[in-house]
């Protein structure tokens, strides 16, 4: 426990005696600083191994993953591989969760949203926006309930759907795959856009994938100036 | 792993490592 300044302040100081094993006045302020910790603030890890049953937990955990380490998802590997994420996950199920047990604990991390698909979302959302930024691609706000989203908002559809694509954090797929979906949208978006605003009255939902499909294979480029003439024809 | 995503996931890393609390 760490010590409270004005409680700490309350006490006297009593002078030191000579017994080795009694030397401070057990009613004194320098008997509390003698022995209580001092209060070094501590990282996360340090509180994990600062409690015996979380501090034995993350032992039997990395006994666990070693053992089984083999059958991991590349994702699993790749941010178990990270020291203070793995410790965060751990006091995170430990502290918030209440979770000490270890079945309980390697099922929480791996199988709910707030475990480690919310590092991986995490990882891929940041880096996906990294990506936007860095190839200068536009990608327009949209609107949801009056409100304006971007994609530095999580609530953006192309967000969502880099979320629920599942990437891999791979070398070789995840640029490729974030590309995928990145292009789909952009390039989807700009044919819904040319058969929303074009001007040939109500068109029924369901004919609109057919639509974009017709304007992308469209041998003449379907634009704002041609789409009334050419959506009636497709 | 990719190399943008190694790196917001060190910058996490370090973020949760260097971090210190009153237990």
């Amino acid at each position: 426990a760490s010590l409270n300044l004005r409680e700490a302040l309350a006490k006297s100081i009593y002078a030191k005696k000579t017994e080795i094993d009694e030397r401070w006045d057990k009613r004194g302020l320098l008997y509390d600083l003698v022995h209580t910790k001092e209060n070094k603030l501590s990282n996360i890890s340090d509180i994990i191994d600062q409690n015996k049953e979380s501090a034995n937990l993350k032992y039997e955990y990395q006994e666990f993953l070693k053992e089984n380490w083999n059958f991991l998802s590349n994702n699993q590997k790749a941010i178990f591989g990270f020291e203070n994420i793995s410790d965060y996950l751990l006091a995170y199920a430990y502290f918030k969760k209440g979770i000490s047990e270890i079945n309980a604990l390697n099922n929480f991390i791996n199988n709910r949203k707030d475990g480690l698909a919310a590092i991986i979302n995490y990882a891929v959302i940041s880096a996906a926006r990294t990506f936007i930024q860095k190839e200068s691609l536009h990608i327009h706000s949209v609107t949801i309930k009056k409100l304006p989203y971007t994609y530095n908002d999580d609530e953006h559809p192309l967000i969502q759907k880099i979320i629920s694509s599942n990437l891999s954090l791979n070398n070789f797929s995840f640029s490729k795959e974030l590309n995928k979906i990145i292009d789909n949208y952009i390039y989807n978006g700009k044919e819904a856009k040319l058969i929303e605003h074009a001007d040939i009255g109500d068109i029924p939902a369901e004919y609109i994938p057919l639509l974009i499909k017709y304007i992308k294979n469209s041998p003449i480029p379907i634009t704002d100036l041609n789409v009334n003439y050419f959506l009636p024809l497709f | 792993l990719d190399p943008t995503i190694k790196k917001h996931l060190t910058d996490l890393d370090t973020l949760l490592g260097k971090h210190v609390f009153n237990p």
